[in-house]
């Protein structure tokens, strides 16, 4: 059976901005994300889970020279809203695991969560595509979880163009 | 300059499983799928926001037809390790914005979710990959919700392989 995982990544230049108790309504994640394209920003990951009584968190990650703006928009509107607080995060890594041969196992997603477990590396976030699952965690760890995952999946350390990126 | 947009899909057979009051610490994730792997259950996404306070909540889903073995597979995990709830929601559906010239649009975004809105519907869930913008939303808006997107981004009705993944 073909090795599900071909790859590993890791991107160290990237902010989180948390928004906290954000009112689950529509119109609330359109306003977010039109503030931030109003001021041309990239944004990378959006993360949002479901809400509970009427409120939910949204996480998006930024380059990291763009996390004080970032966060400076979404404190304005945030008051305009309702939504409870902006929480910004810069020291942190998103470390992806990559393979087309990966979908919808949940044993390759166990394998990568308990090998991070292992070194102590708490998952500050889990996001995932049919050909990938990204944990984001704090940038400390991140040569330790990248090593890590290429043990794990026998990928053995040769420099690869995805390793770095 | 390229449309960044080439295509919707929709998967309505998913089921969401929620762990609520997840212990926000090393291991967890893992025993999550672990319990999940050894009943060879297929996962498709999974999201975990940030925590607060020490616990956080983990979503995932499972075709519909494997919703209850999830619940009960996690109920009993649940217990074991200090989750405090475990929410299954059944009448989901996935609706997806793909395009390779779309990473990092704010803009993107913004249409996405406030053309859903416009047409009142609550966005559940979001996740993102380079090329792909993901809402989970209640299954009875899925055809609206198709429709509504392929307007937005002016892609025609004609049916193609994707669109109704
Ligand atoms: C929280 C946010 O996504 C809201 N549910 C909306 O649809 O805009
Ligand atoms: C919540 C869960 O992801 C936990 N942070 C872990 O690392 O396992």
């Amino acid at each position: 059976e073909q090795e599900p995982v071909s790859g590993i990544t890791c991107d160290k230049n990237q902010a989180k901005v948390t928004l906290i108790g954000v009112p689950d309504q529509p119109g609330i994640a359109s306003k977010i994300f039109e503030a931030l394209s109003r001021e041309n920003m990239n944004v990378d990951m959006i993360i949002q889970n479901v809400g509970q009584e009427g409120l939910t968190d949204l996480s998006f990650t930024v380059p990291r020279g763009n996390a004080d703006q970032a966060k400076e928009i979404l404190s304005k509107l945030a008051d305009a809203v309702g939504i409870k607080d902006v929480v910004l995060t810069e020291r942190i890594a998103k470390v992806s695991i990559v393979g087309v041969g990966m979908r919808s196992h949940s044993g390759v997603a166990a394998k990568m969560f308990s090998r991070l477990a292992a070194e102590g590396i708490n998952i500050m976030m889990i996001s995932t595509s049919e050909i990938k699952i990204s944990c984001v965690i704090h940038s400390k760890y991140t040569e330790l979880a990248v090593r890590t995952l290429h043990e794990a999946f026998e990928l053995g350390m040769k420099p690869t163009p995805n390793r770095k990126k």
